[in-house]
């Protein structure tokens, strides 16, 4: 954990962490809500010319206690060798690939502790937006329109949903997510509120837990 | 608290947990 520097309660809990902690999945709207944030943060770090990696684990990915969400310096993990760097320092990792290490990610929290043999029934945007991030969609000529996260807005929100095919960068995700709730503008409030909660939960469970031990 | 129950289904071959399981 990302701990005070006093020794106090850490100021940021990695997902696996979290995972360990409660030892059960994460439920979908928390999924929801680190996807959307994890990706406002690596839009961030991207302005700010950050190298990409790819998050190898939960372990990388870290929600903090004011509900931001982000991918750990050097998440490439020890079995990846460091992304090449272009002109100004400059990662080439791709964002597909990194959104698509996150959608990994996010779906073996959602599985954590399932049997192989078992599968977890999500719910269909869920899956498809997951589906999507890990590229494991099967082409089959029936959606390919593309999803256009243009300035074009969305005028119409359903038709939108319906014809997701392919997620090419962080906002895309994000307006998914957006997207999923009932107002779309309420999307970073709500979303950073689950984070946040997520945090000060599972920081309650593991002080009652050290109480109890 | 926070957290929802959820339904547990056979592993399908074309399920997105197989096809998760390919990629890593």
């Amino acid at each position: 954990a990302a701990g005070g520097e006093d020794g106090g309660p850490p100021d940021a809990l990695s997902l696996e962490e979290i995972l360990r902690l409660y030892n059960q999945p994460i439920n979908e709207e928390q999924a929801w809500a680190v996807c959307y944030q994890c990706c406002g943060s690596l839009r961030a770090a991207d302005a700010r010319r950050r190298p990409r990696r790819r998050a190898a684990s939960a372990a990388h990915i870290r929600v903090w206690r004011d509900g931001t969400v982000t991918l750990a310096p050097g998440a490439g993990g020890a079995e990846e060798p460091p992304p090449a760097t272009g002109k100004l320092g400059y990662s080439q990792c791709t964002e597909t690939e990194v959104i698509e290490s996150l959608g990994i990610i996010i779906y073996k929290a959602l599985d954590y502790g399932l049997k192989e043999n078992e599968e977890r029934e999500l719910s269909p945007p869920l899956e498809q937006l997951i589906d999507h991030m890990a590229n494991t969609v099967e082409a089959d000529g029936s959606n390919d329109e593309g999803y256009e996260a243009a300035d074009e807005g969305m005028e119409d929100e359903d038709e939108d949903r319906r014809k997701v095919s392919a997620i090419r960068s962080y906002r895309d995700v994000m307006k998914l997510c957006a997207a999923h709730l009932p107002t779309e503008s309420e999307a970073p409030n709500h979303y950073q509120a689950v984070c946040r909660a997520l945090f000060a939960e599972t920081m309650e469970l593991h002080t009652f837990l050290t109480k109890i031990k | 608290k926070g957290k929802s129950l959820y339904k547990i289904k056979p592993r399908h071959d074309s399920g997105i947990k197989a096809k998760i399981s390919m990629k890593t």
